[in-house]
């Protein structure tokens, strides 16, 4: 188990690290094993005589390095740009950091469906495009099927096929399959 | 595994049986504010065998059923059936004889839910265990729902060992 | 400080309710004082005698109802939908509920800066109008100044004035002042 | 009290000194993803008094100086400057004579924020109380954080107490 760890830890970084990159238009990423900082103060506990110590000592070390222990860091570094903590992007680069990821792991292992949920609302016009041409790319790619709900007029007319949820009656829901020349009256039908 | 239908029947707001086709390459669902694009998600989720209601965004499980609107009585069971093309056999066990699966959840107001597949009652814990062998399921990544996409990014490195174990 | 709470509390009720009708085309919500649950059990313990008890029961009456204790809850109800539990309202009805609650609370106490970011982001352009209105409205009945950051252009439109902000040199933000039909020539400066 | 212009100098991504009128009615404020427009909402509550770090985004307040790019080297100083229209004379205390008011915050790398008022040395508590009496500050509810809108709604009742105590 522990080598197929490292081995898919290794597929998806690589991955990542090109997806972010297309996705920036530049920039670098890449993600790293990390394991919390408590595996020290825990040894000291449990040591009673010295001996205990040392051997938890030893023990907690070759643990340290257990990929199966391992929590997940990120590090991401748009275009110009310095590294710094994460939580000091902007909504915007942190959406498409997370698309990134979430596509390494579509090529690392395929999933049947995928389901993005407006994951294009805080990206600008110019990320939408390069969002869309990805999410394109994988479904030839790894042979997912997309679901993909938005507002974005943008990224309705890069879709195969297009369907309008409605409430003509209201408090019930209707499915119509819509063409890109109705979603006008699909979306005005809220009014 | 593909999936190639997902239809509702008095699951939230689709009190009508209401047919969605899921086609190779990129559907979009589009619509205005309240009108239900995000309640197909979770019906998605709620057949794969979800079992957190508030995941559901509601208080109990019984909330997915039909609650009624001004014109309409609310309704006492809600249905979801996913139909999945299984010529490539990448399910083990439960259904692995059949070309085509179809997994329908039930759940009647009051008295709980139950799974089938092709029609043969099964346990959720068989439907967990069909999707999870396929690389999806009701807690797979691959669905993200509404304003949960940067969620992953402000996690904490523990919390996002799913990545790996998900890929492994 | 009992009453004026009462008479705040009344105010923003009456501003909410008709605040949310506008914003939904519809519809019905209100605001009622909270008290958390816990009272009664608090007092069960509390009581030795059964004196004590009684008293304590009828001070945690009258702190029962005490508007200094209690908490905000919120009924919203869109057009032809059942009233239900907030948390099954969509994204988009979420956050127009958020702004006319916002909105009363400046009707009520007026505040002389509001900043809104991306806060259109999960509306649909029906709601976006809509909402654009109500803000036109509230900044000149209540003299609030307005900060809308935005990536919808419908928004965009609807302002007195606007300024983008650019990297022309990467990772160093300028602003610029921009008239509307510069703004894409702000927006595709990221490509 | 009116607020007229913000100025910010080698506060996150504005290194260089940067102004915005703040004029009545309704300034729109555009530009593409990680150009740094949540950045001046920021700027804006750091001034108004802001005291935890995590809500500038960072994990130190230091965070919030400028800290280098591929060209530029990093600042040491940050300041963002308030400039308030106060001939109402809507502010009690620290400077009521004045038609004008200034709020400076400035942030030394490794030695802490201090506050000015027209060029008078104050304490923090006493920028939080001018701009908490004239109902807006660094906590004030109308400044709106981006993804932060449908916050009040998800928050339990009790959690929703400023909504009445900000407006009594
Ligand atoms: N059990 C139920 N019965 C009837 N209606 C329900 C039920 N559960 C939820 N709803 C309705 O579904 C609506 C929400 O739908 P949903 O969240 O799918 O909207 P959406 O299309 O995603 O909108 P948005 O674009 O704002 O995200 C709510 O208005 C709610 O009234
Ligand atoms: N101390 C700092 N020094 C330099 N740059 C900084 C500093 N802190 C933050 N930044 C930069 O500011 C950028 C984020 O800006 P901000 O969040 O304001 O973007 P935004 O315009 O709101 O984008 P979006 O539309 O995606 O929300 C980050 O890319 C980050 O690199
Ligand atoms: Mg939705
Ligand atoms: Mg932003």
């Amino acid at each position: 188990a522990r080598e197929r760890l490292e081995e898919s830890f290794n597929k998806i970084n690589e991955h990542f690290k090109v997806l972010f990159t297309r996705l920036f238009g530049g920039g670098a990423a890449e993600l790293k094993l990390a394991w919390p900082e408590k595996k020290d103060e825990v040894t000291a506990e449990e040591g009673s005589a010295l001996a205990d110590a040392q051997e938890a000592e030893a023990a907690a070390k070759s643990k340290k390095k257990d990929p199966l222990e391992a929590g997940l860091e990120i590090y991401a570094q748009p275009p110009g740009k310095k590294l710094q903590n994460l939580s000091l992007l902007s909504g915007g680069e942190q959406a498409l950091t997370a698309v990134a990821l979430l596509f390494a792991m579509f090529l690392t292992n395929p999933s049947p469906i995928c389901v993005l949920d407006e994951v294009d609302a805080p990206l600008d016009d110019a990320n939408v495009d390069r969002f869309c041409s990805m999410v394109e790319e994988i479904a030839r790619d790894s042979g997912t099927r997309f679901l993909v709900i938005t507002h974005h007029r943008l990224t309705m007319a890069r879709m195969d096929r297009l369907f309008g949820v409605t409430m003509a009656e209201r408090g019930i829901s209707q499915l119509v399959s819509v063409d890109l020349t109705q979603t006008d009256e699909i979306l005005e039908a809220a009014e | 595994m593909q999936f190639t239908r997902l239809r509702l029947t008095g699951f939230k707001s689709f009190v009508d049986s209401t047919d969605l086709p899921i086609e190779p390459g990129m559907t979009g669902v589009i619509g205005p504010n309240g009108c239900g694009k995000s309640n197909l998600v979770e019906a998605l989720r709620w057949v794969m065998g979800e079992t957190s209601a508030k995941r559901m965004r509601g208080g109990e499980m019984d909330d997915v059923i039909f609650g009624g609107t001004a014109t309409r009585p609310r309704r006492e069971i809600a249905e979801v059936a996913l139909l999945i093309d299984n010529k490539e056999r990448a399910v083990s066990n439960v259904a692995n004889l059949q070309d085509e699966l179809e997994v329908v959840r039930r759940i009647e107001r009051g008295s709980g839910s139950d799974f089938k597949v092709n029609g043969k009652s099964v346990r959720a814990k068989d439907v967990q265990i069909l999707f999870a062998d396929a690389s999806t399921g009701a807690n797979s990544p691959s669905l993200v729902s509404q304003g949960k996409v940067a969620a992953i990014i402000s996690a904490k490195p523990q919390d996002r060992r799913f990545v790996l174990e998900d890929a492994a």
